[in-house]
C-alpha cells in the first residue's frame, strides 16, 4: 500500500 | 497523530470559530473575503469526499464535518444573513486565476490519476493559496482589524505546524507527501509577511494596518 493511498491528515 | 499535527488541527479549528463568533457578534463581515471563504468552501469539499470511502477515525471525520459545515455557515453569513455589510467592492481577487491553472495542475501532477486522488490534489493546491483574495483585500484597504488578524494568524500557524508535523512524521515513520509538503510550504510562506505586521503591531495592542 503506497503512502498516499490513505490521507490520513486533515 | 502528534503535538505538532494535534497543535495544527487545533489552531485551524480555533481560526475558523474565531471568524465565525467575529461575524455573529458583530453582525457583520466587514473586512472578510467572501471569495476566500468560497475557495475554503472548495477546498473542504473536494479533500473530504474520502469521507463516504474511506474511515481513519473519530476524530478525523468529526473534524472533516465540523470544519465542511463550518465554513458553509461562513460562506451563508456572508453571502446570504449579513449581505448587506459584506465589502464587495474590495474584494476584487480574480479567484478563476486562481481555481483554473490549478485544477489543470491537478490533473497534471498528482499521486494517481483517478478522480478522488486528482481531486484530493486540487484541494491540496487550491488550500495553499485560498487566503490571497482576504490578503488582496486587506492590502487594498490598508487595514485589518484585530480579530480578523487572530483569524490569520491561527489560520497561518496551522500549516506552519503541520510543517513540523511532517519533519517529525518523516523521522519517526520514514513518512512524508511531497505534495503536501511543497503546498504547505507555499501556503505558509505567503502568511510570513502577515506574521511580521502581526508580532510587531497586533501583538502591541495596535491595529493592524499595511504600508500601501
Amino acid at each position: 500500500c503506497s503512502e498516499y493511498d490513505s490521507h490520513d491528515e486533515l | 497523530m502528534n503535538i505538532f499535527r494535534l497543535a495544527g488541527d487545533i489552531s485551524h479549528l480555533l481560526a475558523i470559530f474565531i471568524l465565525l463568533i467575529k461575524i455573529w457578534r458583530s453582525r457583520s463581515c466587514a473586512g472578510i473575503s467572501g471569495k476566500s471563504q468560497v475557495l475554503f468552501g472548495m477546498v473542504f469539499l473536494t479533500r473530504y469526499l474520502d469521507l463516504f470511502t474511506s474511515f481513519i477515525s473519530v476524530y478525523n471525520t468529526v473534524m472533516k464535518v465540523i470544519f465542511i459545515l463550518a465554513t458553509l455557515v461562513t460562506i451563508y453569513l456572508v453571502f446570504f444573513k449579513f449581505r448587506a455589510t459584506y465589502d464587495s467592492n474590495n474584494d476584487t481577487f480574480r479567484a478563476e486565476l486562481l481555481v483554473i491553472p490549478i485544477a489543470g495542475l491537478a490533473v497534471l501532477v498528482n499521486h494517481e490519476f483517478s478522480l478522488f486522488e486528482i481531486l484530493w490534489t486540487f484541494s491540496i493546491y487550491l488550500e495553499s493559496v485560498s487566503i490571497m483574495p482576504q490578503l488582496y483585500m486587506i492590502s487594498k484597504t490598508g487595514e485589518a482589524e484585530t480579530i480578523t488578524s487572530h483569524y490569520l494568524f491561527a489560520l497561518g500557524l496551522y500549516r506552519g505546524l503541520y510543517i513540523v508535523n511532517w519533519v517529525w512524521r518523516y523521522y519517526t515513520e520514514q513518512f512524508y507527501d511531497w505534495i503536501a509538503i511543497v503546498a504547505g510550504v507555499v501556503q505558509t510562506l505567503l502568511y510570513c509577511d502577515f506574521f511580521y505586521l502581526y508580532i510587531t503591531k497586533v501583538i502591541k495592542g495596535k491595529e493592524m494596518s499595511l504600508p500601501a
